[in-house]
């Protein structure tokens, strides 16, 4: 495996929960939805919401022409459960033996829980925050099968018939998006956003992974001399001493393929 | 002299943080907002090396410099920007998101955002009720001049107004609030186009809150007198 970002956008498969009856671990490991998909297996918007996915399926109209929301269920009258969903995909992996895999969702709305090859993580409750889980040790060599269910905020709300800022303003009590339960200026979105609505991916790395660099700059005689301040976590993931070489390097591009170091 | 290499050793599962000896530059391209001059970008990459293993990790970002202040005038009550030292006349706009069913692919951030430049915006406000942008939207900003000001997600309609009243120490986790917070922080934080935070929309997070989120935004004291001789 090279070192470095894979993204696992596609081949995505979702289906609502309560018309899954295997659970995340038979799913991962003896009973995988089939490809193509058949039902309640549908192809998955990924990343993209739970609404998206039943819009791409042709389950529901598009909400934003005319009144066509309307044909759409709330959750508030649905219940959470209906617009709780299982994703599933697979990805290869053939790691030698100095090397990391981490499985990162950079966004889940709202919380979930992750099944790899019948093991079972916990992605914690929150919109805006970034998922990274180093799953080496329960990787296969080739074949992955990777299962998320996710669920939907903890406070849906309800939407009064008059709409409303923020409808009954109870999706306020969780860390998530508040247009959803709709505004002055728009439609309640129906399943709250529920999703992996951002990018998904595996990154491998050797024994030492590089977190959250941060640079900023500093100024100096009216603009003409600058400082670049970086600083960067770094996590020694193996059970020895790790001795690094660590390299930051500045390029622009002047023109075409030409750099100037 | 932009490549710097340095040796460091990290006990086993240990996590440390480590700060390069600062890299000088000589009055590079600065990076402007729309209207004002080139939004210059430099690639920075770092990367670790691990003796007996070869390459193990690497990080790309466009970076830009740019020095962005503000302040209150306590004369209009607006904020007022410099940037580079310039007075800049911001003429923004009002951003919620791309799109109600989160399909926010990089086509469609440059269009958007392509489009904003064009109307000779040089700022978009993300407001409070809507999402913590996206690295993608922040990249076209970066690469069209956008400053943007971005809001964590707190609304007075769903905390602390309304009818019925909702509740003004909303939301209910302010620990987990914090740690998205801290989190977008460290996702967004490299751009040069995010201009500003602000704790919410038309009001300010319940106190524990907007006090730790001042805190954590504040600026580090040895960038506070820069522009010295």
């Amino acid at each position: 495996a090279e070192i470095g970002k894979t993204l696992l956008h596609s081949g995505w498969l979702a289906a609502r929960s309560t018309e899954v009856e295997l659970n995340g671990v038979r799913l991962t490991t003896t009973n995988p939805p089939a490809h193509p998909s058949v039902a309640p297996w549908m192809e998955a918007a990924v990343p993209g919401t739970v609404l998206g996915t039943l819009f791409k399926n042709k389950f529901v109209p598009d909400p934003f022409y005319g009144l066509q929301n309307e044909a759409i269920i709330d959750i508030a009258d649905s219940g959470r459960e209906y617009y709780t969903f299982w994703f599933f995909t697979t990805f290869q992996s053939n790691l030698s033996g100095n090397h990391f895999l981490d499985l990162n969702f950079r966004a889940i709305n709202y919380s979930a829980e992750l099944f790899l090859n019948g093991h079972k993580k916990v992605l914690p409750k929150g919109m805006f925050r970034r998922h990274s889980l180093d799953v080496t040790d329960i990787l296969l060599d080739g074949q992955n099968l990777l299962a998320v269910l996710v669920h939907p905020p903890d406070n849906p709300g309800t939407i009064p018939p008059q709409g409303g800022q923020g409808g009954d303003h109870e999706i306020g009590k969780d860390i998530a998006a508040q247009y959803v339960q709709g505004w002055d200026w728009m439609a309640p979105i129906r399943d709250r956003n529920t999703g992996i609505w951002d990018e998904v991916s595996a990154t491998v790395t050797g024994p030492v992974k590089i977190i959250d660099p941060h640079l900023v700059s500093s100024f100096f005689d009216n603009y003409t001399r600058i400082y670049l301040h970086s600083t960067v976590d770094l996590q020694n993931r193996s059970s020895a001493v790790a001795d690094c070489s660590l390299n930051i390097h500045v390029t622009t591009d002047i023109e075409g393929s030409i750099c100037l170091v | 002299e932009h490549l710097q290499s340095q040796n460091v050793s990290i006990a086993p599962g240990v996590t440390i943080q480590y700060s390069f000896p600062e890299l000088f530059f000589y009055k590079p391209k600065l990076w402007w907002p729309n209207g004002l001059g080139e939004q210059s970008l430099y690639n920075v990459s770092i990367s670790v090396n691990v003796k007996g293993h070869g390459e193990s990790d690497y990080w790309n970002h466009h970076f830009g410099f740019r020095k962005i202040e503000s302040h209150i005038d306590s004369y209009t009550g607006g904020r007022l920007f410099k940037v580079n030292g310039q007075p800049i006349f911001i003429r923004g706009g009002n951003w919620i998101l791309s799109d109600g069913l989160l399909r926010l692919s990089k086509k469609r951030y440059e269009t958007d955002i392509k489009f904003h430049a064009d109307m000779n915006f040089n700022m978009i406000r993300c407001w409070g009720g809507g999402i913590a942008e996206r690295p993608d939207f922040y990249h076209y900003c970066d690469i069209y001049g956008l400053l943007v000001w971005q809001e964590f997600w707190i609304t007075g309609d769903c905390d602390g107004r309304g009818d019925p009243i909702s509740n003004i120490d909303g939301p209910q986790d302010h620990k987990l609030f914090l740690l998205c917070a801290t989190d977008t922080v460290k996702l967004l934080r490299n751009h040069p186009s995010l201009a500003l935070w602000v704790g919410g929309n038309e009001q300010t997070p319940p106190d524990d809150i907007n006090s730790a989120l001042k805190n954590y935004l504040q600026l580090h004291p040895h960038f506070k007198y820069s522009n010295e001789s």
